[in-house]
């Protein structure tokens, strides 16, 4: 038996619009600590790994550990019929073939259930380890939206450069080429409009602007973005989700040949 | 003069 209530279910919502159009079919997999989901994009090239712990939700019931697989162009179909400020529960049965959910209105006096069919999915999980990483750059998110959606209009692939100076995104196409440096700045007013940069030694890597842009589809989640860079390994793009968890988006770097 | 590896060549599948 599962339950798990969500007073924000917008927060649902939001992540489904955020990785919907990444991964066409995934495992939600639920246990004691949290409601959880890894899956890769097609090209195996850009993944997606979301926790949304278990003391984030009002009540949170998972009997025994459940791998739910959903399609999730339907599920954010049927979240589309949730209010922006509707409480959300996800309900299952150890091994029945549909999830449940329903959705309350704030003032109780309208409930709605969606029943899903669940599928068999079967996905490879990776073991991605903890990692020290060389350079770690926090932003405004909506800067980073900003950037990406910009230098896409000029070229395929972004050169992200981590320096003493700051964090230079590069790129080039037919028509010309553009950078766009970032230096660190400190907010007294507002600390989710600050850049900051810690940097143990340069890093230079370079990526699909493609998938960046997909990643950006997060920022609603966030006002603030991790990117977190190491020589010659896929960057980390990380939106934390308030008080409840994170979404992070892994992308391999295109490597010189 | 680029090459893009899958995620699999940088995390191990279990």
């Amino acid at each position: 038996m599962l339950e798990l209530r969500l007073v924000q279910g917008s927060l649902l919502k939001k992540v489904l619009d955020a990785i919907k159009d990444l991964v066409t079919d995934a495992n939600f997999d639920c246990s004691e600590s949290g409601f959880s989901l890894q899956a890769m994009d097609s090209s195996h090239v850009a993944l997606v790994a979301l926790l949304l712990r278990s003391d984030g939700f009002e009540h949170y019931r998972c009997d025994r550990n459940l791998s739910m697989g959903m399609n999730l162009t339907n599920m954010s179909k049927m979240l589309k019929c949730a209010g922006n400020d509707d409480i959300i529960t996800i309900k299952a049965d150890d091994g029945g073939d549909s999830v449940t959910f329903m959705f309350e209105s704030p003032s109780q006096d309208k409930v709605s259930d969606f029943e899903m069919k669940l599928m068999d999915i079967d996905s490879e999980h990776l073991g991605i380890p903890e990692t020290e990483y060389h350079a770690i750059v926090k932003m405004p998110s909506a800067e980073f939206a900003r950037i990406c959606r910009d230098l896409s209009t000029i070229g395929d692939t972004v050169v992200i450069s981590v320096s003493k100076d700051g964090v230079k995104f590069s790129t080039s196409g037919d028509i010309g080429s553009a950078n766009v440096v970032c230096r660190q700045n400190n907010s007294v007013d507002n600390k989710d409009n600050e850049t900051v940069i810690e940097m143990n030694e340069p890093v230079s890597l370079t990526f699909a602007l493609r998938y960046l842009n997909s990643f950006t589809k997060a920022t609603t989640l966030s006002n603030t973005v991790t990117l977190s860079m190491s020589k010659e390994l896929p960057v980390v793009v990380e939106y934390k989700i308030a008080e409840i968890g994170h979404i992070r988006f892994y992308l391999a770097p295109k490597i010189e040949d | 003069p680029f090459r893009q590896e899958g995620l699999e060549q940088f995390f191990p599948i279990q």
